[in-house]
């Protein structure tokens, strides 16, 4: 554990409950893309099998159970609970865009041919895209509230962080993992836009084109 | 491939 990576996963956490907070307060979902949120849901289940097989560390079991949680409770309050407020005309993006070359992906180019390693490299591939939906909402209606920009820019900071967390890693460790690495550096270039207009906008009032 | 990795990070 470096301090990127402590700071990375605070960031992701933050993320996630800003999120969920801004839902449950406002009562309402508008202007957040479920397709996304449904995304990542699947991200963190594929990825964290793991707990049923491998014991890391009490922090990392922790906020493995704390990450699938709050996924499943976001999609439960976009789809259930505040159904009504969710904006499905303008959360068109086409999903098995994504996830059909991403399994694609993970069958081809993998660490070890076994069933979790190959989800575990789908939920790497997958994360690394499933933004796109929430950001092409915004995008198609040039507008997102400034909570949910908050929420964007501490998603794309945890991805950054864990950038400046591998190069630490390669050199104090020696560890490399290629395919983290890879899918860590799209992900991340896929918030550079939207972090410039972040720092420029100053999070007030927004009107946001992308 | 040598056996399946551990992965240690979220």
């Amino acid at each position: 554990m470096n301090i990127f990576r402590l700071i990375g996963d605070l960031s992701h956490l933050a993320a996630i409950i800003i999120l969920l907070l801004k839902i449950w307060k406002s009562r309402s979902c508008a202007g957040i893309s479920g397709k996304s949120q449904i995304l990542f849901a699947i991200v963190f289940t594929t990825r964290y099998l793991d707990l049923l097989t491998s014991f890391i560390s009490l922090y990392n079991t922790c906020m493995k159970v704390i990450y699938i949680g709050c996924a499943y409770a976001t999609v439960y309050l976009i789809y259930m609970k505040f159904r009504a407020t969710y904006d499905g005309n303008h959360d068109s993006f086409r999903v098995e865009f994504l996830v059909v070359p991403v399994g694609g992906l993970a069958v081809l180019i993998n660490h070890d041919f076994s069933f979790l390693e190959i989800l575990w490299t789908f939920s790497i591939y997958l994360e690394s895209v499933a933004i796109l939906p929430q950001l092409f909402m915004i995008s198609k209606t040039g507008e997102a509230e400034t909570i949910t920009t908050h929420y964007l820019f501490c998603l794309g900071l945890y991805r950054a962080l864990y950038l400046f967390n591998w190069i630490w890693r390669f050199y104090f460790e020696g560890f490399f993992d290629m395919i983290a690495i890879v899918a860590g550096v799209v992900q991340t270039v896929l918030y550079c836009d939207f972090f410039y207009l972040y720092v420029t906008k100053d999070g007030k009032g927004y009107r946001f084109s992308i | 491939a040598e056996g399946e990795p551990l992965h240690d990070e979220l």
